[in-house]
């Protein structure tokens, strides 16, 4: 695992996040349990605690959007590249883009929402990409099965190395 | 003299630049006073993509490397920002 040069991370236990543009993809409610179950995966293992809000400003701020979408990152159409997220901080810092001309499902077809919103929100907590091949936090999207899905070795050990662990060993 | 010829089509050498240019550094510099430094550029920063991703690393495109460069990913940077 890595981090961000820095080592930025939050500094407080609960972190909001607000969806602002959803996917015609899926319906809002299985796009907000997909988001929810990909943040879960971190407060499993940490003592991190995430809360959906509906309006104002939230740590994170999350959209589906394709091309420009209010950054200097615009997405570059189907396949490519997925979805983007800015390390922990003020302002910006941690709010996550997915590239909606992209197909998003939850399944094994096309791509699974909660396996890249899972990598994206390890880059909003503060973890780099990771080198290696089995870790949620590789750069290149692979699918795996996701019932019962847990974080892997190699990225709970990176966030742990951040936050802690939720249960002290 | 003999040449080798190219493994990589001009697209593919141009998807690589831009995939470089992207997560890696800052290939993509057309100005003909530093060329000469961004290929210097191109082949460091693509050493770099190739160890990262544990291919061999030789600094020259080959069709092994530009299929990694093709899979869908993150925009984040594999350099540490």
């Amino acid at each position: 695992y890595g981090h961000f040069h820095g080592k930025p991370r939050w500094r407080k236990t609960l972190i909001t996040y607000r969806i602002t543009n959803y996917t015609p993809d899926l319906t809002q409610s299985q796009v907000d349990t997909a988001i929810g179950q990909a943040f879960q995966l971190y407060s499993d293992v940490t003592p991190l605690n995430f809360k959906q809000v509906s309006s104002g400003t939230a740590d994170i701020m999350i959209l589906f959007k394709g091309g420009s979408h209010g950054d200097f990152y615009p997405f570059d159409g189907r396949g490519g590249v997925l979805a983007h997220a800015n390390s922990p901080g003020q302002g910006q810092g941690g709010d996550t883009h997915f590239d909606d001309d992209e197909t998003w499902t939850l399944t094994q077809r096309s791509v699974n929402l909660l396996l890249v919103a899972a990598h994206e929100f390890g880059h909003a907590l503060g973890l780099d990409h990771s080198r290696d091949r089995r870790a949620l936090m590789y750069p290149t999207y692979q699918y795996v099965n996701t019932n019962g899905y847990k974080l892997p070795d190699d990225d709970r050990r990176g966030v742990q190395a951040l936050y802690g662990s939720r249960t002290p060993v | 003299a003999p040449t080798i010829a190219p493994t990589v089509s001009p697209e593919e050498q141009d998807l690589a630049e831009a995939y470089l240019s992207n997560f890696y550094g800052d290939v993509g510099v057309t100005n003909s006073s530093v060329r000469r430094l961004a290929k210097s550029s191109f082949n460091l920063d693509l050493q770099a993509m190739q160890a990262f991703f544990g291919l061999e690393v030789t600094g020259v495109l080959n069709n092994e490397t530009v299929e990694v460069m093709k899979a869908p990913r993150c925009g984040v940077s594999d350099i540490s920002r």
